[in-house]
């Protein structure tokens, strides 16, 4: 019998071992897991949700993602760490079992499947989907460039080439499409947490204007106590703040376009290298990693259990 | 399979505006194919690009010549990249 328990968090997978494990997780947690898909990829690869659910109908709901940027392979791990993470502890930490009691969490750990399976079969540092660009012999599109929320802005591309391109028009990549269509079908999602690394940051409105978000006091708030309590695992330090203060300007991202469409806890994690190597951080760093990135990540969850809006 | 034998990650500390300015110019230049992994944000903050092994010798000379601080932050991307494979081997065997 297959179980989580023989899965090894501590090292980096291929798509096809974590699309396994996925299957895996919703077996050894029927009650609280299921798999959804909602879309396939431009290489037709399905693009797979973890839904943790203990009932009811179209509760308020958390959604997560990491892997947007495929080489960014921190990300992917800890999503597969802290999806365990979830489904393990509900019952045991008041927390998260508080959050599950009344509302819903989507999880995506490869968002960016095509990508991904490329950083594997062909150039590690990939960062971009796989879409052909009309036109271009460069291939693939900035997913997180690619929402609609000022969308085209010098925050981005408009070069097929660049690792920022925007793409040809809005959601044209069928990976944003899917989460565009599914958080606006759903209705009810309270909250868009998009993973990626590596600089150590906590995110928040806005990237594509300067004007602070009508909730710029909460969100900076909420991103202060998150980042403090992720440095008190392992002094891990993070700088947080808007997109545009704390980085630049970037046009079309997700947070961005979640916000604009009445998600107001949204926020872009950019998780460690504490050290010197970047997108390449060994696979000794993934639990630790995850381990100081779940206490953040409980605070905004916890924050938007606790204010319903 | 693509290789980045000899491709190194320097990590860049633009001092002022002109730096940074000069760093994004770096981008522009499509035939150096320099690599942003964390894009210049502002004075003091770093900048890691990574540069094939055929633009090095002209970017570290542009650094230089423009008073741009930077040190190696990897030597070798195929070295860590050989390193990264061969652990997630081991852990598949295991």
């Amino acid at each position: 019998e297959r179980s989580t328990g023989t899965f090894d968090f501590a090292s980096y997978h291929t798509i096809d071992e974590i699309y396994n494990w996925l299957d895996t997780l919703v077996e050894n947690h029927p009650h609280l897991v299921s798999k959804i898909q909602i879309g396939q990829s431009y290489e037709n690869r399905p693009l797979y949700v973890l839904k943790f659910s203990t009932g009811g109908s179209n509760r308020s709901a958390i959604w997560l993602d990491t892997g947007i940027h495929s080489r960014e392979w921190i990300t992917q791990a800890t999503g597969i760490w802290t999806a365990n993470k979830i489904a393990e502890e509900y019952g045991q930490d008041p927390s998260i079992t508080a959050i599950l009691d009344s509302m819903d969490i989507f999880f995506e750990i490869v968002t960016n499947p095509d990508g991904f399976a490329f950083t594997h079969s062909s150039n590690r540092l990939w960062r971009k989907t796989r879409s052909l660009n009309a036109g271009s012999s460069c291939v693939g599109v900035d997913a997180n460039r690619n929402w609609d929320a000022g969308f085209g802005g010098s925050g981005s591309s408009s070069n097929p080439c660049s690792e920022t391109y925007h793409g040809p028009y809005p959601n044209s990549e069928s990976e944003v499409k899917a989460i565009v269509d599914f958080i606006l079908g759903h209705g009810n999602v309270k909250s868009v947490i998009s993973i990626h690394s590596y600089s150590q940051m906590l995110l928040f409105p806005y990237g594509y204007k300067t004007e602070p978000a009508p909730d710029y006091q909460e969100l900076n708030e909420l991103a202060k106590k998150a980042v403090s309590d992720l440095a008190a695992v392992y002094g891990t330090k993070y700088t947080y703040g808007s997109i545009v203060d704390t980085i630049y300007q970037a046009d079309g991202t997700t947070v961005d376009w979640a916000y604009d469409n009445g998600v107001k806890y949204s926020f872009t994690f950019e998780l460690r290298d504490t050290g010197r190597y970047g997108f390449l951080l060994p696979s000794s760093q993934i639990i630790p990693t995850a381990t100081e990135t779940w206490p953040a990540l409980l605070d905004i969850m916890l924050h938007v259990l606790e204010h319903p809006y | 399979e693509e290789l980045f034998v000899g491709h190194q990650v320097l990590r860049v500390t633009a001092d002022n505006e002109e730096h940074i300015a000069l760093l994004q110019g770096l981008a522009e230049q499509a035939e150096l194919q320099v690599d942003f992994w964390r894009h210049p944000t502002s004075p003091g903050n770093p900048a890691d690009l990574r540069v094939p092994f055929s633009s090095l010798q002209a970017v570290k000379i542009f650094l230089e010549s423009n008073g741009i601080p930077y040190s190696i932050m990897i030597q070798d991307v195929q070295e860590l990249l050989d390193e990264e494979k061969k652990t997630m081997l081991k852990s598949r065997r295991m």
